[in-house]
């Protein structure tokens, strides 16, 4: 494992370290989409189906459990805390997200590189995976107030997979037989773009020491 | 094995 994929999954675990410190501590989730953390864990359910039976590394099995586990810990927090619920914020979260899955599963019955049914969830799992922050985004949009743990989370979630691209051309320049990523490949480059104004402004705040607001 | 693909990220 080279030092890009490695600092991309640490970014990762950071992203969901901090969302869980917020509603864990905080007891709030207010502007985080429910319906982005929805879409997240279909993603891990669809991507980690071989949990059990593929077995790679123990670091992998570890890390695909800590990514489930965090993800459907949150969505328990945010659907069934009596204290935490009370904060997520329904009406500015209005995403049509089965779209997102719907329009995800019809591509990865298109364009997949081999149709078994463990290939082609694999395949709807890094479509999802790719906008799955949409709605997140719109929400961040809408409220006036970004506080911090949250501006911090959707920074590390962009950086993740922004570092995923910096492993995949190490591999390919190192490794014989890495390649027939493009599908890989194309839908990380466009779920990095989806972060490119997010990342701007948050940069711009960070730098004039400003409080991190998007532009409606 | 086909195309080499081994889902070894995460």
């Amino acid at each position: 494992m080279n030092i890009f994929r490695f600092a991309g999954d640490m970014m990762h675990l950071l992203s969901v370290v901090v969302l869980l410190l917020k509603i864990h501590k905080m007891k709030s989730c207010a502007g985080i989409s429910l319906k982005t953390q929805e879409l997240y864990a279909l993603v891990f359910i669809c991507r980690y189906l071989d949990i059990f039976t593929g077995f790679i590394s123990l670091y992998n099995t570890i890390m695909k459990i800590v990514f489930l586990a965090s993800a459907f810990s949150i969505l328990w927090y945010m659907r069934s805390h009596k204290v935490v619920r009370q904060t997520y914020d329904k009406d500015q979260d209005t995403f049509r997200h089965y779209f997102l899955i719907l329009a995800c599963m019809v591509l990865a019955l298109l364009v997949h590189h081999k149709f078994t049914f463990r290939e082609v969830m694999w395949t709807f799992s890094i479509y999802l995976e790719a906008v799955a922050i949409l709605p997140q985004l719109v929400m961040l949009q809408r409220t006036r107030n970004i506080d911090n743990l949250t501006g911090n989370y959707v920074f590390f979630l962009g950086t993740y997979r922004g570092l995923y691209m910096l492993n995949w051309v190490y591999r390919y320049l190192t490794e014989v037989h890495y390649h027939h990523r493009w599908l890989t490949w194309i839908s990380g480059f466009i779920q990095t773009a989806l972060y490119a104004d997010f990342f701007y402004y948050y940069v711009k705040s960070w730098r004039n020491n400003e409080k991190l607001q998007l532009p409606a | 094995r086909n195309l080499g693909e081994k889902h070894d990220e995460l």
